[in-house]
């Protein structure tokens, strides 16, 4: 799964996640990345985020609007809200990881899998691209 | 001033520890990549929405990502592709899942946003409705990489008690009464006559880990 998170120069964030699903996959199974609130969301007034891992945990912890929300309603800064909903998929049984970014510009990268590749570009150009472990 | 991108490409799949420096080159050339055209988009005062479709285009047209042409195989042999995308100043969203036809997913799931009444759209239909709006449509055949069509062969003799790289390995049980299960069943998948499929590629040399996508 590959996703994207971008905030531009009118303060506008945005969100897109894309994926493949899962290796011998039967019965039309849907993962959590066309489910918004699950795999993708963005709202200007919180953060936006995208997901990648086994869905059907990020679906039943609601992950990214889940981290939204702890932003909205219990004020918590972005990377504190989105280690905290990573945590809940651990806690479920779910592995993977996700990407967020808020109207400040913070962004964080948390995840509990291994493999996770990822990468940011900031207003001046400095970039880094980190592939685990 | 605080123009920002961030991608991620996957999650379980190779890490660092079993790729080699060219495997591990690969990635993050295609990584960089992504994040300079979604720079330049931002950069040259794009919308975030440009953005991160730009982005994430980029990842669906390599192999190396299970999304667009590295997409993994369904048990039918078949590339199934789902996304999605949200307009955080209009909580607009779109997304689709189940396609197979559409080049690249994420252009299918902005163009539902932005040109539906709708929210999501699935199979048959949300390929008609990208077919009518101009998208780039594809042969199936189109998605089609030998390393993901070999994940699907192994995952499928692992379900059947054969797992390729595990019938190399010394066993201390005595040999089983009855033949092995040596053979996965072949999925097929469908390919133009006379050799590879359309807009077939070079196979990438890379092999997924251990969770199959």
């Amino acid at each position: 799964t590959v996703g994207a998170v971008a905030l531009d120069q009118y303060g506008n964030l945005a969100a897109a996640t894309s994926t493949g699903g899962m290796t011998n996959k039967r019965y039309g199974r849907v993962g959590d990345a066309p489910i918004i609130g699950a795999g993708t969301y963005a709202d200007n007034q919180s953060c936006a985020i995208s997901c990648t891992g086994w869905g059907e945990y990020f679906i039943r912890a609601t992950v990214a609007r889940d981290i939204a929300a702890r932003m909205e309603y219990g004020k918590q800064p972005l990377q504190q809200a989105a280690q905290a909903t990573i945590d809940k998929v651990a806690q479920l049984g779910g592995d993977g990881g996700l990407i967020g970014l808020d109207r400040q510009g913070n962004i964080t990268m948390p995840f509990n899998s291994e493999g996770m590749y990822r990468g940011y570009i900031k207003a001046n150009g400095q970039s880094e691209v980190l592939i685990y472990k | 001033g605080r123009i920002t991108l961030v991608i991620h490409g996957g999650a379980g799949t190779i890490t660092r520890a079993n790729m080699t420096p060219e495997q591990e080159k690969a990635y993050r050339e295609v990584l960089n990549q992504a994040l300079q055209v979604g720079y330049g988009v931002l950069q040259k005062g794009g919308t975030s929405l440009d953005a991160v479709e730009a982005t994430v285009r980029v990842m669906e047209d390599s192999p190396l990502f299970n999304a667009g042409k590295g997409a993994v195989f369904t048990h039918e042999g078949r590339n199934e592709l789902d996304a999605s995308i949200m307009d955080g100043k209009t909580l607009r969203a779109g997304s689709v899942a189940g396609i197979t036809t559409v080049r690249n997913p994420i252009t299918a799931a902005r163009t539902v946003m932005e040109k539906s009444e709708h929210v999501m759209m699935v199979g048959p239909g949300a390929e008609q409705f990208a077919k009518e709006k101009g998208l780039q449509i594809v042969e199936p055949s189109y998605f089609y990489t030998e390393a993901r069509y070999n994940q699907l062969q192994k995952a499928i003799a692992k379900e059947q008690g054969a797992v390729p790289d595990q019938l190399n390995t010394p066993t201390k049980a005595a040999a089983p009464a009855t033949a092995p299960a040596t053979e996965s069943k072949k999925i097929k998948v469908k390919q133009k006559a006379g050799g590879k499929p359309q807009g077939y590629l070079e196979p990438p040399i890379f092999t997924e880990g251990r969770k199959y996508g």
